[in-house]
């Protein structure tokens, strides 16, 4: 969705 | 991936694998707080459901699934292990853990990217990565000597937090449109909370003697 970051960090 | 984040992972693993080793060499986990053990491991757990549903890398994945099994393995230490879990302070670590966790679930609630079930659990465990020191930094604050192991382990956490932050300064100058306010201000909030930390363990490595917390 628009906004939510991609969660590529641990 | 850059060479800040890099470090930043491998430190947070080493620091994990410090405890561990001390853990299972001493047979003791003295001056370990287990609040703050379970703490991570919840916080584990609720920002890593993503392995169900995304893939991002291998190295991701190994490493997540790393954290989960180290962080369940030094709590069944600390609970079952029939010689380990008698050198617990139970006593001493007596942190309420709810008044950490209430907040921050109320937080995320009202302050997230997305009001999904994933997306607040993510967020919840953002918040609560922040403070899930407290209870081992209060611990050893009561207990006043600390051992090196202890002492060398929440040094790397705080390193860990501290290269996070040179990896976002460097991934926004350099990624086009790389922003996560809710990371940074929390990993900010969580870095400072090792300054007073950092403070006593420096002074005791110049001085070349035991690091002992004022009273």
């Amino acid at each position: 969705a628009a906004g939510v970051c991609a969660k590529d960090e641990l | 991936m850059n060479i800040f984040r890099l470090a930043g992972d491998m430190t947070h693993l080493l620091s994990i694998i410090v405890l561990l080793l001390k853990i299972q060499a001493t047979k003791s986990c003295a001056g370990v707080s287990l609040k703050t053990q379970e703490l991570y491991a919840v916080v584990f757990v609720t920002r890593y459901l993503d392995l169900f549903y995304s893939f991002i890398s291998l190295y991701n994945t190994v490493m997540k699934i790393i954290f989960l099994l180290t962080a369940f393995t030094i709590i069944w230490y600390m609970r079952k292990h029939k010689v380990v879990c008698q050198t617990y302070d139970k006593e001493q670590d007596t942190f309420r853990v709810l008044f950490l966790i209430v907040p921050c679930f109320v937080l995320a609630l009202l302050v997230n990217h997305e009001m999904s079930v994933t997306e607040v659990l993510w967020t919840f465990s953002i918040y609560l990565e922040a403070v899930a020191i407290l209870p081992q930094l209060v611990l050893l604050q009561r207990t006043k000597n600390v051992d090196n192991l202890t002492g060398n382990y929440i040094f790397m956490l705080g390193s860990y937090r501290a290269l996070y932050l040179v990896n976002w300064v460097y991934r926004y100058f350099t990624e086009l449109g790389y922003r996560q306010w809710i990371v940074w201000v929390s990993g900010t909030v969580q870095t400072c909370v090792y300054l007073d930390f950092f403070y006593y363990y420096v002074q005791a490595w110049r001085n070349n003697e035991r690091m002992k917390l004022p009273g």
